[in-house]
This record gives C-alpha cells, structure tokens and sequence, in this order.
C-alpha cells in the first residue's frame, strides 16, 4: 500500500508523463532536457585550502566526489539501479506526487589514509574508510 | 548537487561567512575522528630536518594509501596487517643506569600514553632504536632483551616484565625493531602511568653491556635516528555521532 507523502510538494517539471500514460520506447525519459543520468562528480577536498597542512603531513588533499543526476525510468544498467529502485521508479511513473524517484547516491565507498601530528608532536597514521565515492547508482 | 537545475551563469554565489567557514572545518575534524584542530609545537628552524619516526611513518603512509582503493584487498605492508591506526611516540624520557662494573647496566625510556585513544585494540607495537656499528666490542655477539618496568621500588629493583629478545652482531647498523605488544594489555589497566622500557644489552658471556658502547643511539642521536615507538591498532566500530 502506498502512503500519503508528508511534507511533499508536487515538483513542477515537464519530464513526468502523466499517472496513466506509461512512457513508450521512442519516449526520451532517459536524458530528457538535457538532464544527466546518474553518475559520479569531480569533488576534492583540499587541506591546504583548510590552511591545515601545518598539521597535515599528507596527502594535501584528496578526491572525494559526490553524485548527481537522474534516476528516471526506464534505470539503464550504468545506473547501477537496485531492483526497488526500478520497481520504484516504475511507480513514481504512476504515482509521482506519492513515490518519489530513486535517489542518486553511493553505491561503493572506499577509504582514504591521513598522516597527520597531534598536538604532542606524535605522528598519527590514520585510515578512514568511506570517505571516497568509487561508483554511483539509483536507489 | 541537487537535481534541479544550475543557476543561470552570472548569478551570485554565496560565500561561507566565518563562523560558517569554522563550522564546516569543525564538521570535517569531526568525520576525521577529531575533536579539535591539532596544535603541533613547530620544532626551532636549526632542528627542522627530518626526524625518525615521520620518517618511518611516511613509508607506512604510502603503503597504507596503495591500499585504500580496495579494503577487500590483503595489506601489501606486513607490518600493517589490519591496523587501520598507527601512532607514533616520540615523546619519552631517557634514562641511563651505568653504574660500576657489578650492576647491570641498562637504558630505559619512558613514554606518555595519554594521547592513546581508548576503544582500540593494539594488534602490535613496536620500539625502534638505532643501532650504530659498536667501536669497542669487535667481533663480538650481543643479546638485547626488552622489558617493560611494571613497579618501581624505592629499596629494591623493578618489577620487570620481559618482552623481547634479539640477538645481533655488535658490527651491525641498523633499526633495531623491538616487539612491545605484549606490553600494550597492561596500558589499558594503567592509562594514567607512562609506559618504561628498559633495555639490557649483554655478551654471549652473560657481561653487561652499556647500550650506548654497543652502539644504541638515544635521544641525544640526529633526529633522523632518535628512537620511537609505533602502535598499531584496529579501530573498534565508530560511536554514532552525536546530532548537530
């Protein structure tokens, strides 16, 4: 059973078809205006723009990157989409004010090591796992 | 890095104000596992070359970082094992009991330990010292044995509780790694106290030797060769942060 959205305002876009109209093959949901699928972005975090690298020994900074676009019906495979992702986005189709689209995000993290000095002077080597995004996906 | 779409270029982009700038830098310590920025005591301008256990610590860092990508993968440093924390300690207190021919002569360096976090399994701790090529002891085997000092007594001699013992050529020049792991059980029982080690050095005789004529440099040595210690641990799962 569907739930009634709190909170939720109707989204004023132009790429939802209609609750009753499924979208065909020759439909350009997938992309439509423009709008990038589902994938992975540039984002580095710099230390030495933190002004930290008096305390920092390495690295300066590392590339973290974020995800952005598109989970829309029909899921290509490089979305890396779930099965409920697909099944939700389906029913987003039918119902768009009470089922959201699947969110693009994370699908795979790996860590990043930081060599740093306390404030003792000791020199801490420290892994710290999911820091980077290695692939995104609809879920 | 939401769905809608980009402001028109030529828009105004709003700048972090400072408190915002603060608060963003409190929010990434905080992920880092830090409670405030360190503070780090600049070493005089003479003293800035590079000392030991940065030194060896950036090695483990290069190591550590090839094997990020992939925590699946085995470590490719052995030393690492699965330690996902190193520290190193180089701040101690030297002390040297050379004193006649009939006492054992011994070298002890006591560490402050209040800067290990607590929660975190030790898998190994090492004690590293140089060692130069001895002078006056030509030829000759030596054996090195580690203890911890558990008690000192005002009358008698300290309770010592062994850790390691290597054997080497006194001609050798080199690290010395020492094995302390045994030693880190009893930090958890006793965080408040520093950590003693004391090294004896000794013939294939059974004589005492003084460890700075078998050629083990302490704090005295460049900074390249002053000895440290390195702990390894495994970081228990993370508390849930608190909500901001």
């Amino acid at each position: 059973a569907l739930r009634p959205l709190k909170r939720r305002q109707p989204k004023r876009t132009n790429e939802l078809p209609q609750p009753n109209k499924l979208p065909g093959i020759f439909d350009a949901v997938h992309g439509s205006n423009g709008r990038q699928v589902c994938r992975r972005h540039e984002l580095y975090v710099s230390f030495r723009d933190l002004g930290w690298l008096d305390w920092v020994i390495a690295p300066q900074g590392y590339s973290a990157y974020y995800c952005e676009g598109e989970c829309s019906f029909p899921l290509d495979s490089c979305m890396n989409a779930t099965n409920h992702a697909i099944l939700q986005s389906l029913v987003h189709l039918m119902k768009p004010d009470a089922v959201p689209k699947a969110c693009c995000a994370p699908t795979k993290l790996s860590a990043t090591s930081v060599l740093y000095y306390d404030s003792s002077n000791n020199v801490i080597l420290r892994k710290h796992r999911n820091m980077v995004v290695k692939a995104c996906g609809c879920h | 890095g939401g769905p809608g779409p980009r402001p028109p270029p030529g828009c105004p982009q709003r700048r972090l104000g400072a408190r915002e700038r603060r608060d963003m830098q409190r929010e990434i310590l905080a992920v880092l596992g830090l409670p405030g920025r360190p503070r780090p005591r600049a070493p005089p301008a003479a003293s800035r070359l590079p000392a030991s256990a940065p030194l060896f610590m950036l090695d483990l860092y290069r190591a550590m970082a090839s094997d990020d990508d992939d925590d699946d993968a085995g470590p490719p440093e052995r030393r690492l094992g699965r330690a996902d924390l190193v520290m190193s300690f180089v701040n101690m207190v030297e002390r040297d009991h050379v004193l006649g021919r009939q006492e054992p002569h011994w070298k002890e360096f006591l560490f402050d330990l209040t800067q290990i976090p607590a929660g975190e399994a030790v898998t190994a701790a090492e004690f590293r010292i140089y060692k130069e090529p001895s002078t006056q002891l030509v030829n000759r085997t030596l054996h090195v044995s580690t203890f911890q000092v558990v008690q000192e007594h005002s009358n008698r001699e300290s309770d010592l509780f062994f850790l390691d013992l290597q054997t080497l050529q006194a001609g050798d020049e080199g690290w010395l790694v020492l094995d302390v792991t045994a030693a880190s059980d009893r930090w958890l029982l006793s965080r408040h106290k520093d950590l003693g080690l004391r090294l004896y050095v000794e013939t294939e005789d059974g004589l005492s030797v003084d460890p700075g004529r078998a050629g083990l440099l302490g704090q005295r040595a460049p900074r390249s060769r002053r000895p440290f210690m390195v702990t390894f641990f495994r970081a228990s799962p993370s508390p849930g942060r608190a909500p901001r």
